[in-house]
C-alpha cells in the first residue's frame, strides 16, 4: 500500500546514506 | 526553492542527496588515497531495502488501475536495482583491493543511482496519489453540473446526498495534500480555493432552494434565482478547476508564475 511505499523508500535512503558514512569515515578519518 | 516539492519526499531524499553531494566532493578532491572499509554489511543493508522497495513498487503496480503508474512505477524500479547491483559489485572489488579505483567509481555511480532511482519512484508514486484527488475533484465537478436541472425538493436532496461525501472527500485531501507541500505559493492558492469551495457549497444548495420554492410557486423571478444558481456554480467549478491546475504543479513549474 501507499504508506509501505514511502517506510521502504524511507529504509533505502537511510541504508545507503550510513554506507556513504561509512566510505567517508574512512577518507575523512 | 526547494529541490523536492513535498515535504515527504523532502525527509527521505534531502539527508542521502547531502551524503552524495559530500562523496563526489571526496571524489573529486583526490580521494586521498585511502583504503576503502569493507562494504559487506551496508552494501546488504541497500540490497535488502532495495528488494523491499521493488516488491511494493511491483505490487503496487501490478494491482493498480492507474495505468500511467503501472507504466512508469517498473522503469523507475529497474533503475534501483541495477544501482543496487553497482554497490554489490563496487563492495567485491574493494575487498580485493581496497584502494580499487573502479570499485571507488561503482560506489559514487551506484549511490547515484540510488539517489535518482529512489527519487524516480517516489515522484512516480507521487503522482498517482495527486492523480486520485483529481479524480475526486473531476467526479465533483460532474455533480455540480447536474445542478441545473434539479426542479423540485426530492432531487435537491438526492442532490445534496450525492455530493456532500465526494466534496468533504475532497477538501480533506486537498488539506492533507496542501500541508505536505513545500511551495509556498501553490500552498496558499489550494488554502483559498478550498476555503471558497466549503464557503460557497451551502450558498450554492440554498439558491438552489430558492429557485425550487419559486418555480412551485408563481414563478416570479425564477429567471434571477436560476441565474444566482449558475453564478455559484459555476464560481465552485472554477475553484475546482485551479484546485486541479495546482496540484498537478510541481517546483519544477515555476515559470508558471513568473
Amino acid at each position: 500500500d501507499s504508506s509501505e511505499m514511502v517506510r521502504q523508500a524511507r529504509i533505502l535512503a537511510q541504508s545507503t546514506a550510513e554506507l556513504i558514512q561509512a566510505i567517508r569515515g574512512e577518507a575523512e578519518a | 526553492m526547494p529541490v523536492f516539492h513535498t515535504k515527504t519526499i523532502e525527509s527521505i531524499l534531502e539527508p542521502v542527496a547531502q551524503q552524495v553531494s559530500r562523496l563526489v566532493i571526496i571524489h573529486e578532491e583526490g580521494e586521498a588515497g585511502h583504503e576503502m572499509p569493507d562494504l559487506e554489511r551496508p552494501v546488504f543493508a541497500v540490497s535488502k531495502a532495495v528488494t523491499n522497495l521493488v516488491k511494493v513498487g511491483r505490487e503496487m503496480s501490478t494491482s493498480t488501475d492507474d495505468l500511467i503508474l503501472k507504466q512508469d512505477m517498473p522503469q523507475a524500479l529497474n533503475k534501483v536495482d541495477e544501482a543496487a547491483r553497482l554497490l554489490v559489485e563496487a563492495a567485491k572489488l574493494s575487498k580485493i583491493d581496497p584502494l580499487s579505483k573502479p570499485a571507488r567509481m561503482k560506489l559514487i555511480e551506484g549511490s547515484r543511482w540510488i539517489l535518482q532511482g529512489t527519487s524516480n519512484v517516489l515522484l512516480v508514486f507521487d503522482e498517482s496519489e495527486v492523480r486520485k484527488i483529481v479524480q475526486d475533484c473531476k467526479k465533483t465537478l460532474d455533480y455540480l453540473s447536474v445542478a441545473e436541472v434539479v426542479e423540485n425538493m426530492e432531487d435537491l436532496v438526492q442532490f445534496v446526498r450525492d455530493l456532500s461525501p465526494i466534496l468533504s472527500r475532497v477538501t480533506v485531501e486537498v488539506c492533507k495534500r496542501t500541508e505536505d507541500l513545500t511551495h509556498q505559493i501553490h500552498r496558499e492558492v489550494l488554502n483559498r480555493c478550498v476555503e471558497q469551495v466549503k464557503t460557497l457549497a451551502p450558498i450554492l444548495i440554498c439558491s438552489m432552494k430558492i429557485f425550487i420554492q419559486i418555480l412551485s410557486q408563481d414563478g416570479k423571478g425564477v429567471e434571477e434565482a436560476a441565474e444566482n444558481r449558475n453564478y455559484l456554480c459555476g464560481r465552485m467549478s472554477e475553484e475546482l478547476n485551479e484546485i486541479i491546475r495546482v496540484l498537478q504543479l510541481t517546483t519544477y513549474d515555476e515559470d508558471e508564475w513568473d
